[in-house]
């Protein structure tokens, strides 16, 4: 474990629980996309499959569990609870599009040809897009509430700190995994502009409007 | 890329 790992990993907890936090306080998900909280739900579901049957450590365990918890609840919240306030118009991102070509990669770039690597790839790929349908949706509303912002600043924030992660790995460790890092700098780079608008608009205290 | 089963990232 290094800092940046623990740090993006914090970052990432961070964005589950402002997302849990925005739902309960505001007793609405409006501007918050559906599927692409499926798609997480799918990405932790396939990605810790071996909860069980590897133990890394206690803290390892108790995020995964987390992890897997949260993102089954907040589906919860958004298709029941206060299903209400969902706003499937505008979550409106074809998520066929995402897993059936991810999936069928997964199957052809992966580190070993067996089920657990196989489902791990492909999570791992997922992951990297998962954040489309709600940038879509950002963009098809044009704006997003600035504890959205925060939300997605957070979640943005975890996977580029995991870069960092590797770098460090990299030369300290030894250890590199290109699928892993492959996907990650895809994943942050599908942030960048949010990134910029985030910290040009929200961070001077507007609200994050995308330009019409 | 050395094998890497044991995957200990979240």
């Amino acid at each position: 474990m290094n800092v940046f790992r623990l740090l993006g990993d914090m970052s990432h907890l961070l964005a589950i629980l402002i997302l849990l936090l925005k739902m309960w306080k505001t007793r609405s998900c409006a501007g918050i996309s559906g599927k692409t909280q499926i798609l997480f739900a799918l990405v932790f579901t396939t990605r810790y499959l071996d909860l069980f049957s590897s133990f890394i450590s206690i803290y390892n365990t108790t995020m995964k569990l987390f992890f897997i918890a949260s993102s089954y609840f907040t589906i919860f919240l958004m298709y029941s609870k206060f299903k209400a306030t969902y706003d499937s118009n505008h979550d409106s991102f074809r998520m066929e599009f995402l897993v059936v070509p991810v999936g069928g990669l997964a199957f052809l770039v992966n580190h070993e040809f067996l089920p657990l690597e196989i489902l791990w790839t492909f999570s791992i790929y997922l992951e990297s897009v998962a954040i489309l349908p709600q940038l879509f949706m950002v963009s098809k509303t044009g704006e997003a509430e600035t504890i959205t912002s925060h939300y997605l600043f957070a979640l943005g924030s975890y996977r580029l700190l995991y870069i960092f992660n590797w770098v460090y790995r990299y030369y300290f460790d030894g250890f590199f995994d290109l699928i892993a890092v492959v996907a990650g700098c895809v994943q942050t780079i599908l942030y960048c502009d949010f990134f910029y608008l985030y910290i040009t608009k929200v961070l001077k205290g507007k609200k994050l409007s995308l330009p019409a | 890329t050395g094998k890497t089963f044991t995957h200990d990232e979240l």
